[in-house]
């Protein structure tokens, strides 16, 4: 495993302990969107199906098993949780689930590496996840106030992202045969849809003012 | 025939 990719492993895991610390210690989740906490909750469970037919390593499994548990907990705290529910802005967060579901659905069954059960969900995962960001995109950008917790949890996303680029280019010098066309185009769209936010997030920082999207 | 690497990532 190269820095890049063990990087890039640490800002997805500290951006989903963001989101988990937030709705633990402030019981509230204003801010966050529950369409895209499902829609992740869907990635993993769809790509993880590995867990019970490969072995990789512990830390792979163990990995794995953190992002199921905690983005499953994140949407039945959002969902359930007696006082975190009052905080979640259902009116703003109107984004419908199957607008994106579906056509990443049917993409998986036109382009993959293979046509099984297996391989067509891991490609579904991997379009779903390009796009889930959206939801939240989109919730920030009408709510246009964003507190700080919020800001470092898609902060550290699109930063995970940017680091598995970065691991990617490292492997394709590095290892024989490494060439994943579906998982590159996926990312790279992925990390695309973060350079808005990531411009405005830097100014801000720059600025050293609060983080404000312009409407 | 170019053996397919493992998915080893996350």
């Amino acid at each position: 495993m190269n820095i890049f990719r063990l990087a890039g492993d640490m800002t997805h895991l500290a951006s989903v302990l963001v989101l988990l610390l937030k709705i633990h210690t402030i019981k509230s989740c204003a801010g966050i969107s529950l369409k895209t906490q499902e829609l992740y909750a869907l990635v993993f469970a769809t790509r993880y199906l590995d867990l019970f037919t490969d072995y990789i390593s512990l830390y792979n499994t163990l990995m794995k098993l953190i992002f199921l548990v905690s983005s499953f907990s994140i949407v039945w705290y959002i969902r359930h949780h007696k006082i975190v529910r009052r905080s979640y802005d259902k009116d703003q967060d109107t984004f419908r689930h199957y607008f994106l579901v579906l056509p990443c659905f049917l993409l998986a069954l036109v382009i993959n590496e293979k046509f099984t059960v297996k391989e067509i969900m891991w490609t579904f995962s991997l379009y779903l996840e390009a796009v889930a960001i959206l939801p939240q995109l989109v919730l920030l950008q009408r709510t246009r106030n964003i507190d700080n917790l919020t800001g470092q949890y898609v902060f550290l996303l699109g930063a995970y992202r940017s680091l598995y680029i970065l691991n990617w280019i490292y492997r394709y010098f590095t290892e024989p045969h490494y060439v994943h066309w579906i998982t590159w185009i996926s990312g790279l769209v992925q990390t695309l849809l973060y350079a808005d936010f990531f411009y405005y997030y830097f100014q801000s920082w720059k600025n050293n003012v609060k983080l404000e999207l312009p409407a | 025939d170019n053996p397919k690497p493992p998915k080893d990532e996350l």
